[in-house]
């Protein structure tokens, strides 16, 4: 039997607006310590990893590890039927192949429950060394956000250039050329709004632009983000929920033929 | 020009 509570449900469709336009179908593996989830997109070029720990749950109870195959276009139709402050109970009884979703008003005057089909799928797992990169820039997930938007409207590429002053995202396209750089900032209040940059040797790396477009689609799950470089190694995009997981997605850099 | 490598050339299978 599996069993999770989550009391802000709405963390699940957030993590969803991340994933769809990635992934359409994946495993989500259920063990004792978490929920995790590994998938590559479409063309194999970008892959997304999920952690959700146990313990970022309000009752958590897995009897034994097993994957369950979800639609992932499916489960966001079926998380339209949840309020934005309702509670969300995962069940998935181990002889049944399907999943119950139980949305709950905070007031506990609304009580809704969907079954989704679950459904088998092949899905090949890569092994993610630790990485020493050479550079980690974190920075608000807003302004990455805007930043990867407006570029894309000019070009499909980005060059990512981290210096010790900063971190430089280039594009160039019919319209022109654009290059914005945020240096490090540490000067206002709150942390979430710092731009950091933790730089072990500079790197510069070119990255297919719409990719990073989709994985701002996670903004909402952190005021910071951080993008981690190493020379000739897939970027690492990481959106940290807390201390209750992270979403992270690698891309592989383009490089010369 | 620049080629575009897949994601599963950098990481081994698990």
């Amino acid at each position: 039997m599996f069993e999770a509570k989550l009391i802000q449900g709405n963390l699940i469709k957030k993590i969803m607006e991340g994933l769809k336009d990635l992934v359409t179908e994946a495993n989500f593996d259920l063990s004792p310590g978490g929920v995790s989830l590994q998938a590559m997109d479409s063309s194999h070029v970008a892959l997304v990893a999920l952690m959700l720990r146990g313990d970022a749950f309000e009752n958590y109870r897995c009897d034994r590890p097993r994957s369950i195959g979800m639609n992932l276009v499916n489960l966001s139709k079926v998380l339209k039927c949840a309020g934005n402050d309702d509670t969300m109970t995962l069940k998935a009884d181990d002889t049944q192949n399907n999943i119950t979703l139980v949305f709950e008003s905070q007031a506990e005057d609304k009580y809704a429950e969907v079954q989704m089909e679950l459904m088998d799928i092949d899905s090949e797992h890569l092994g993610i060394p630790d990485n020493t990169y050479d550079a980690i820039v974190k920075m608000p997930s807003a302004q990455f956000s805007q930043i990867v938007k407006d570029l894309s409207s000019i070009g499909d590429t980005v060059t990512v250039s981290v210096t010790k002053d900063g971190i430089t995202f280039s594009t160039s396209g019919d319209v022109g050329t654009a290059h914005i750089t945020c240096k490090q900032n540490t000067s206002m209040e709150k942390e979430a709004d710092h731009t950091t940059v933790n730089l072990e040797h500079p790197v510069t790396l070119t990255f297919a632009l719409r990719y990073f477009v989709t994985f701002a689609k996670s903004t909402s799950l952190s005021h910071q983000m951080s993008i981690s470089l190493s020379k000739e190694l897939p970027v690492m995009v990481e959106y940290a929920m807390g201390d209750m997981g992270h979403i992270r997605f690698y891309l592989a850099p383009k490089i010369d033929d | 020009p620049k080629g575009q490598p897949p994601i599963s050339s950098f990481f081994a299978r698990a």
